[in-house]
């Protein structure tokens, strides 16, 4: 059975919330505008650590349930790291 | 804490607001409550001050919308984003998500805790990693009554703007040295030359305040505790001259230069910092030593210099034939006293380390003790 996969599986709706609530609070540092193609389903890992160091959740990297929950908890809009 | 970069701030101490509409959750007079209670949480401890503006351009301009509304950062219906507010880099202005729930108490969003956050934003800081702080971006529901700004909070809006003026050592006349202490003051309450600032009561516990921090002696507890002012009562953060409190209504007196504050618990009461003299005290009084309550006789005693007053908490005036000399009344004491204290019919004057004990209702002298014999050192 694929237990390791399994752990990892998200469902779709709960990747697209992630993606879009990174992209809120965690945009790029950068200025310049990056061009993703069109399809990468990928949540930068980077990202997702960053988030799970800052509230103190075990940091992984991955899209766990954890991280998830608390990415569903009201909060403020402005975004956390520097524009 | 953290700021944004470049550290952006107002150049001027002085701000204005505007509310350019209101959430039809609640009514008016309750938006306009959580509103200027969220201002008053950093005005508190910060030199800046925040007043209200109808019909004209303000500095800080606050509305409810939902979804798309005119800035590029569009709310996301329900849940989620609750409220954004501009760093004062790009105006401070502060939006609140309309399709939120706002209320005055925990029924839905507390909108007073969302505009204190929202408005830390408008003042320069960013979110905290602080589990607790106002600035941690979670909402973290608590009773708005019993609201405390956490000392992370007040360390990163003081990095910006610095403390208070006048409530510490601003315009106090009682300080000749602008430079206030830095030294930590001793934390070992058994040293035989600690002395205290000001002794008071507070809902059954006994507060002894020295410098920036107040020990907590509860009767049910062995162990005393050590809690900075500023975990109380930002705005007194740096010490207080003299405190009394009148247990029939629940009300903690502080005072600090010309200035006394009336706090129930932790909450200082609106329409103070009030100036000493409206209690009748002669202008030529420019602090107060020491004060103490006498809850039997509903008198309390203000200690000035080498002059002490009794004040009719009944009458809400100063009795007539004070001010009358310490020494004359309170044999054994010196010229001037440090703090005061009226417990069980006792009352205490410490002078420097030591405490002299006298009997409240006849004033006879029963002895002398160290400031910190409370502690069974």
């Amino acid at each position: 059975l694929p237990l390791t996969q399994e752990a990892d599986q998200v469902a779709e709706a709960d990747l697209n919330f992630a993606k879009k609530y990174i992209e809120n609070y965690y945009p790029d540092s950068t200025s310049t505008p990056v061009v993703r193609s069109k399809g990468s389903d990928d949540i930068p890992a980077d990202k997702i650590r960053l988030m799970q160091e800052r509230f103190g959740l075990k940091v992984t990297g991955r899209l766990d349930s954890n991280t998830l929950a608390l990415m569903r908890k009201p909060r403020c809009g402005v975004p956390d790291v520097a524009e | 804490y953290s700021t944004f970069p470049g550290d952006p701030t107002w150049k001027k101490r002085k701000l204005t607001y505007s509310v350019l509409n209101y959430t039809p959750d609640m009514d008016r007079a309750d938006v306009d409550v959580a509103i200027e209670g969220a201002w008053k949480v950093w005005s508190d401890v910060t030199p800046l001050t925040f007043t209200r503006v109808y019909g004209e351009p303000a500095d800080i301009e606050i509305s409810f919308a939902a979804r798309s509304h005119g800035d590029y950062i569009p709310f996301d219906g329900p849940g989620g984003q609750l409220a954004h507010a501009f760093s004062p880099a790009f105006g401070g202005n502060a939006h609140f998500d309309e399709d939120e729930s706002w209320v005055r108490d925990l029924t839905g969003v507390n909108l007073f805790l969302v505009a204190a956050h929202e408005f830390g934003h408008s003042l320069g800081l960013r979110h905290s990693r602080v589990w607790g702080a106002l600035m941690f971006p979670t909402y973290q529901a608590m009773d708005p009554q019993n609201f405390r700004l956490h000392p992370d909070d007040i360390e990163g809006i003081q990095s910006l703007y610095g403390p208070p003026e006048g409530g510490e050592d601003g315009d106090d006349s009682s300080s000749g040295n602008p430079e206030a202490p830095t030294e930590a003051p001793s934390t070992d309450l058994c040293d035989p030359r600690l002395a205290f600032d000001a002794v008071c009561s507070l809902r059954g516990e006994t507060m002894f305040f020295k410098d920036n921090f107040f020990w907590r002696k509860n009767p049910q507890r062995r162990d005393v505790e050590k809690d900075p002012i500023s975990a109380f009562w930002p705005a007194l953060s740096k010490g207080i001259d003299a405190a009394y409190e009148v247990k029939a209504d629940d009300t903690v007196f502080l005072f600090k230069g010309h200035k006394y504050w009336a706090t129930k618990g932790n909450i200082i009461q609106s329409g103070f910092p009030q100036n000493i003299h409206s209690l009748g005290l002669p202008r030529s009084v420019k602090s107060i030593d020491a004060a103490a309550h006498d809850s039997n006789s509903k008198k309390t005693y203000f200690f000035s210099g080498n002059s002490y007053w009794r004040y009719d908490e009944a009458q809400k005036s100063m009795e007539k034939g004070y001010p009358r000399k310490i020494a004359a009344d309170f044999h054994q004491v010196g010229a001037k006293v440090d703090a005061a204290f009226l417990n069980h019919g006792h009352f205490y004057l410490f002078i420097g380390s030591e405490q002299y004990e006298f009997d409240s209702r006849t004033k006879r002298f029963i002895g002398i003790k160290k400031s910190n014999s409370w502690f069974g050192c």
